[in-house]
Parts: C-alpha cells; sequence; structure tokens
C-alpha cells in the first residue's frame, strides 16, 4: 500500500540544513499496525506528515497504492487527505470556534454527508470517547486530555483507510489512553492500517511491527508477537 | 507558603455548570516537591493556574505567604507571576515568532535584565535542555518535544520560588523525559517549591509527596519515602 524510496526532507534555517529525514526507506501492507518510538527530534512527525501528504519529500519517492505521489497536483492530494487518510495531530489543531461535537463533524460536513447520517456516526464516537457531558465545549473549555480526545474523534469519524496517529495519548491518563488505543485497534481489526507515533513503551510494545527512528532514518524494524 | 481553603472553581457553559475544583483544601511548606495525578479532567490545570495567580476562584480562599490573594488588584498578581512564580504550560504558549533562544530569554528580557547578564543563563539552559542546534528555529521549526523544553526553559530562567510543571514531559522520550526531571529536581534542591502534574507513575512517584485528584478535589495525599 505505501512505499517508501530513500526518501529525504531537508528544512533550511538561516544557513543551517536539518535533514529530517535522511534516506528513508519503508514498505507498509495495507491492513498493518506499526508503532514508532525515538528521541524527541528523530523525525516521527515528520514521517508522518509526509505519509499523510501533508508535507513533500525533498528527495526521493512516495508511492501510494502504486501511485507516485510527488506526480499528483495539489487537489488530488486534497482529495486523498479528506477521503482516506485520518490523521491525529500532536498538537491536535481543532477549529477554535467550533465545540466538540462540530470538531468532530467537520469532515463529515466537508464530505457533503447529510445532518441526519452524520448524527448517530458522531454520537457514538462521543460515547466512546467519554465526551458526550463536553460536547458544547470549545477546545479553550476543554482540557488538554479532552481536547486530544476530540482531535482522536474527528481523524476517525470518516474511518480511513490510512489513520495516522502522533503521540494519540501523550495528555491522557492511563485509563483514557487505554481505551483510545482500543477504539484504534478496532478500527484496524475492521481493515484500517494504522500507524501509531508514542513515546510510551507500553503503547508501543502493543503494534505487530514497531520502529525505532534516530536522525531522521529507521533504526530498527522489527515484528512483535501482538495478536 | 501555600494555602487553599474551601477553593471553588465553576465554569458555566451554556446552561451548564462545571465544578472544575469542588471545595478543595490545600497547604503546601516552602521548598516541597508535589507531584499531581489524576484522570483527564478531573481539574489538574485548573489547579495549577490557581496556584499561578492565572485564574481566581469561584469561592474559598488562596493564601499565598499569607496574603489573601483575593484581595490583590491586577498589577499585584502579574507581579507576583511574573517575579516569583515559573508556569510550564500543558500547550506550551510559546511566542511564535520568537525563536527558542529568545523565548526562553523573554522573562529576563522582561524583568530588565542586561544582555551580558542573560547571555550566560540563557546559554546553560540551552545545553542543559539539549537545544543548542534549535536555538536560532521559531517553534512551527521545532519538533513537539523541543517546544516543550522551551517552554520548560522559559518557565526556569528566572529561578522562581514556586515552579508549576503542567505535564512537562508528555511529549518526550523516556531519555530527554529523565533529563527534564532532573533538572526540576536540582532546582528544587536548591530551595524551589515544585509541583508536578503528570500522568507518568515514573514521573509521579519520584515526588516526596504525592497528591491524586478526582473530580475536583484531592482524593489522596501521601508522603513517599522519596529521597
Ligand atoms: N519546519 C521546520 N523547519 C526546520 N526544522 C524543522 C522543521 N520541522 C521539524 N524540524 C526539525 O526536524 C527534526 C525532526 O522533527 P520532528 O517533528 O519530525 O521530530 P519528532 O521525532 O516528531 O520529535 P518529538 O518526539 O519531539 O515530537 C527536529 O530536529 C526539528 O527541529
Ligand atoms: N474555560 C472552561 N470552561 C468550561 N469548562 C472548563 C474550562 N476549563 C476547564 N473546564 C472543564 O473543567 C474540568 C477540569 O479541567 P482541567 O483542564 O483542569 O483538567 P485536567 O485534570 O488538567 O485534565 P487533563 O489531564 O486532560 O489535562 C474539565 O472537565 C474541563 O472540561
Ligand atoms: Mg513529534
Ligand atoms: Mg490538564
Amino acid at each position: 500500500m505505501i512505499q517508501l524510496r530513500q526518501l529525504c526532507r531537508d528544512f533550511l534555517v538561516g544557513d543551517q540544513t536539518v535533514h529530517a529525514l535522511d534516506h528513508l526507506d519503508l514498505s507498509i501492507d495495507k491492513g498493518e499496525y506499526l508503532s514508532v518510538m525515538g528521541p524527541s527530534g528523530s523525525g516521527k512527525s515528520t514521517l508522518l506528515n509526509m505519509l499523510g501528504l501533508l508535507d513533500k519529500p525533498s528527495a526521493g519517492e512516495y508511492l501510494l497504492n502504486g501511485t507516485a505521489t510527488s506526480g499528483l497536483k495539489e487537489e488530488q492530494r486534497a482529495s486523498l487527505r479528506g477521503g482516506h487518510i485520518g490523521f491525529v495531530f500532536q498538537s491536535y489543531h481543532l477549529i477554535p470556534r467550533l465545540n466538540a461535537r462540530e470538531n468532530i463533524e467537520l469532515p463529515l460536513v466537508l464530505a457533503g454527508i447529510a445532518p441526519k447520517l452524520r448524527q448517530p456516526r458522531v454520537a457514538e464516537l462521543l460515547a466512546r470517547l467519554d465526551l458526550i457531558d463536553r460536547a458544547e465545549h470549545i477546545p479553550n473549555q476543554l482540557s488538554g486530555g479532552q481536547r486530544q480526545r476530540v482531535a482522536i474523534g474527528r481523524a476517525i469519524v470518516m474511518e480511513p483507510d490510512l489513520l495516522l496517529a502522533d503521540e494519540p495519548t501523550g495528555n491522557l491518563d492511563s485509563k483514557s489512553g487505554l481505551e483510545v488505543i482500543t477504539l484504534l485497534e478496532e478500527l484496524n481489526a475492521g481493515g484500517i492500517t494504522l500507524l501509531v507515533v508514542t513515546h510510551d513503551e507500553n503503547v508501543g510494545a502493543r503494534a505487530r511491527r514497531r520502529l525505532h527512528m534516530i536522525d531522521g532514518a529507521i533504526s530498527r524494524d522489527w515484528q512483535t508477537d501482538s495478536a
């Protein structure tokens, strides 16, 4: 489903070049469940932004279902992102003037789905994410972990083919964190390809396949015996 | 040093009232080292905002060094915050147009401290926080964990009497997280009163005194045998 070949992403800051991704190779099949761990600054978010078509490589290639993404126009990238890729951002990026329910519902609205069809799906997610009592709160009326759960809801409401979660439990207590990971794993069991970036070894160890990154490259790539 | 008496903080959202802090009592002596844990939404950030004079109670009293803070004017509150209280925010609140060095330096600049005196202090912190290579990056050119470390640097650069850290290691790998907690504990060993809100049991267990919060109140308050 996904092939990254000698992928590079450089950032220029003043006269310094940061090699955020450094000749990275990676293959991911449909339906896989991977975790990605590594030191702060090792390139995990940059890798996820690349996979999510939010960023473009400086060199190398990203093939998505056999298509070379470098050849795609911006509308094609946007259409792939909107319809097929769900992204939980490390810093959430919620819409400040929309409440929890509206933030979660937004991808469905943008996809033109009718209110009657949206409502039950959003209600189910609000319940699963323990947000029913906070559905009408806007982001600055929510705790850090509540905002994180809204970001997760928005990423999964369209049941995307590919779900990219950047540290989805970092602001959650262990019980809420477990509920979230369980929910993401259910989606994976239903066929969604799942990548979870995390700093939590307990979370990382649950994946069937694990990656470690150092300095913009994959230093280890192994299968676990997780079910 | 700190006394909270029957402290309440209510938020009104539509016709619903959220009791974010619910008749909370707490005494903290100078130089103590406490950790605060509890479920997402239990009131930890609200408690810290109260202690940091960023928010006011709906009822009850907060006595700081014997002074009733409810009687203070806004300039007195701002002066206490600027001079005596360091705050690591759960969502960092960095200044977008200032780079890492400038964000860390900002409290010293606001305090009127001369460049010659600022420079060595900031350089030392950049080194301790492993940010020397990123000193000229602005926040959107930094990883999540790098931003978190800048927020920590800014909170401690004035060596405040009271240091309030809201989930300071949530976006850090275990090695960077340990470096940060060690740095905060050194400041506490030097006399600074330290409160750390965390979801990480390993971090919470290091404090000499631990609080658990549930539904806006302190459910457990105990001394550990941490050195
Ligand atoms: N827009 C940018 N401009 C310059 N440098 C950048 C930019 N974005 C990221 N970087 C740098 O690239 C490196 C990788 O960043 P990335 O955000 O991918 O790290 P990460 O592994 O997600 O870290 P963390 O665990 O702290 O979130 C970092 O050293 C960062 O400073
Ligand atoms: N400005 C506000 N308006 C309305 N409700 C609020 C506001 N700020 C916080 N709350 C509510 O008060 C409760 C406590 O929030 P707080 O941010 O203190 O929780 P927390 O313990 O820090 O949670 P987390 O671990 O998720 O960061 C939450 O249920 C939240 O929804
Ligand atoms: Mg990151
Ligand atoms: Mg909080």
